[in-house]
């Protein structure tokens, strides 16, 4: 009891707000390993379904934050992070014992291990009765990671079970208090466009929508801009997601979209493809016949490759290509670069705050149809381009001027990289 | 092997020895206060849910109750009724409510510090 005494934190702490007492980051790495226990298998479920469960209650916490969760089978065992076990009564060595079936069903010790009471019953994914092991799982994780319980409605980290439909997703609020712990995701993007739906109501009458989509590397994300996240579950896999483009590290993504033209294409090393969203998969030849992918050169006389990046403004019916510190502007009717071009980065769009600028190399140059407006990445920032609105506002703005970096984690929220074991989860 | 006679084990019955007994006394009330961390006397993790943690006493007692009430949205009087009982009979987390699990006892060493850490591990 002494030694016990010597581990836990001295008592104290505010009884009556358990939501911020004092919360701590319990990890400084930025890949946790984790392993469910060889001789603490439940004995409810088939060992792959435990294990399976675990991978997606790891994936979804790294969905939401910086830290990235790997199932760790031949370290030893004293090396790994997180370990997971099931036992009844008197357990794994644990000094905390369990109660039988009824009450309390899980307990962790913070930076170590997570222990289920196998007397409960745990159920699967798909089950709607018992207690859902992948809730608690989650639950457990968050204690792990520092969460202590709070009784908010809603949140994953309330300290009774809560049964509800098996479908369940962290919530605003308990991202943003793993977040005030491990920080939010940060990263630069091979592209990010909006993708245009049209829709047919019941009138016969054609409706407009779009999806937002960052790519990176070999994994995307749509970005539900209603509620200010990335879909739950992403990223995803490209090759999943999106059939015949390059299944990673695209270049740029262009949508020419006027009256009459609606075509999109997919922009990667000296090669284009061009992408049929009716069928969703990419063309394989074009309408005399000839093979995609084609080289850029061929199909947009003038534009170099390999790209950085490129957009299409509808106003004036131009892509604008960027490499390195220039740009290019190409006139989709005519189709050729506009003779008083290429021209530098800086003369087409010059900065409002002297050097806040990305003078070179940008990752993303991206029009939103949510915002409006025209956004430049690079790395973990962007730079708004003035729009006309904000023209209207301050007629004193340069045309086509950026406006000072910001963070896009500070505007798009949540997109958080997964562990390569458990992309295709 | 346990008792269970649908495909997805969804009628298994737990084994009658180990069902937890219910809190239905006071007693069993206040050393559910005390484990969860809703008293003022310093929690110990016990040893076994029947364990020796120092239970509130006298007008403590009454506080820690309506402590625990109003957390649970329930009427804060401080007295052990059925509500409240039906409360500390829901499943629930083994951490305490009011701070942080502790650190494992059976914790492992700890793992290389990369450089940005903001502070050292402590060994266990």
């Amino acid at each position: 009891k002494r030694f016990l005494q010597m581990l836990l934190p001295k008592a104290g702490g505010q009884h009556e707000d358990a939501t911020d007492t004092g919360t701590s980051r319990a990890f400084s790495k930025k890949t946790l390993t984790w392993r469910l226990v060889g001789e603490a298998y439940s004995s409810q479920l088939s060992v792959d379904e435990q294990r399976y469960i675990f991978r997606l209650a790891f994936r979804m916490w790294s969905e939401v934050t910086p830290l990235d969760f790997r199932e760790d089978l031949t370290a030893p065992g004293a090396t790994v992070d997180i370990k997971l076990g099931f036992g009844r009564g008197r357990h794994l060595g644990c000094p905390r014992v369990f109660d039988g079936s009824g009450q309390e069903f899980a307990h962790a010790w913070r930076l170590g291990d997570i222990h289920f009471d196998d007397d409960e019953h745990f159920t699967p994914l798909s089950s709607d009765t018992g207690i859902s092991l992948l809730k608690v799982a989650v639950h457990e994780i968050g204690h792990v990671l520092g969460l202590p319980h709070t009784y908010r409605v809603g949140s994953i980290m309330q300290p009774n079970y809560i049964p509800q439909d098996p479908v369940f997703e962290l919530d605003w609020s308990d991202r943003k208090a793993i977040q005030r712990l491990y920080g939010s995701c940060e990263g630069s993007f091979d592209t990010a466009f909006d993708w245009i739906h049209k829709e047919k109501n019941q009138y016969g009458e054609v409706r407009v929508r779009f999806n937002t989509y960052f790519f990176r590397n070999s994994w995307y994300w749509l970005y539900e801009n209603r509620n200010n996240r990335t879909r739950y579950g992403d990223p995803l896999q490209i090759l999943t997601g999106w059939h015949g483009i390059p299944p990673q590290n695209i270049d740029a993504f262009v949508h020419v979209w006027s009256r009459g033209r609606d075509e999109r294409y997919f922009f990667k090393g000296n090669q284009y493809w061009r992408y049929d969203s009716e069928k969703d998969q990419a063309y394989m030849e074009d309408e005399q016949g000839r093979g995609y992918p084609k080289l850029i050169s061929e199909g947009f006389p003038g534009v170099p490759s390999s790209l950085d990046t490129a957009f299409y403004e509808r106003r004036q019916q131009l892509i604008y290509f960027f490499k390195e510190s220039l740009v290019f502007a190409f006139d989709v009717n005519r189709n050729q670069v506009l003779n008083s071009y290429p021209k530098k980065m800086t003369q087409v769009f010059p900065a409002i705050m002297p050097q806040n600028h990305p003078f070179r190399n940008i990752d993303s140059a991206y029009y939103s149809y949510a915002h409006n407006s025209i956004f430049f990445f690079k790395g973990n920032v962007y730079w708004k381009v003035v729009s006309d609105k904000d023209r209207r506002q301050s007629s004193r703005l340069p045309f086509n001027g950026l406006f000072p970096k910001k963070s896009i984690s500070e505007k798009w929220f949540d997109v958080c990289d997964v562990h390569m074991s458990t992309l295709n989860m | 092997e346990r008792l269970f006679h649908s495909r997805d084990r969804s009628d298994l019955e737990p084994s009658p020895l180990s069902r937890a007994k219910p809190i239905a006394d006071l007693h069993a009330a206040q050393r559910f206060l005390s484990r969860y961390g809703w008293s003022e006397v310093p929690s110990v993790w016990g040893t076994s849910p029947q364990g020796s943690a120092e239970a509130p006493v006298g007008s403590t007692l009454a506080q820690a109750m309506r402590r625990f009430q109003r957390a649970n949205s329930l009427p804060a009087s401080g007295k052990l009724d059925s509500p409240t009982l039906a409360a500390m009979n829901r499943p629930r987390c083994g951490v305490p409510d009011t701070r942080l699990p502790p650190q494992s006892a059976l914790s492992t060493p700890p793992a290389p510090i990369i450089p940005y850490s903001p502070r050292p591990r402590s060994r266990p």
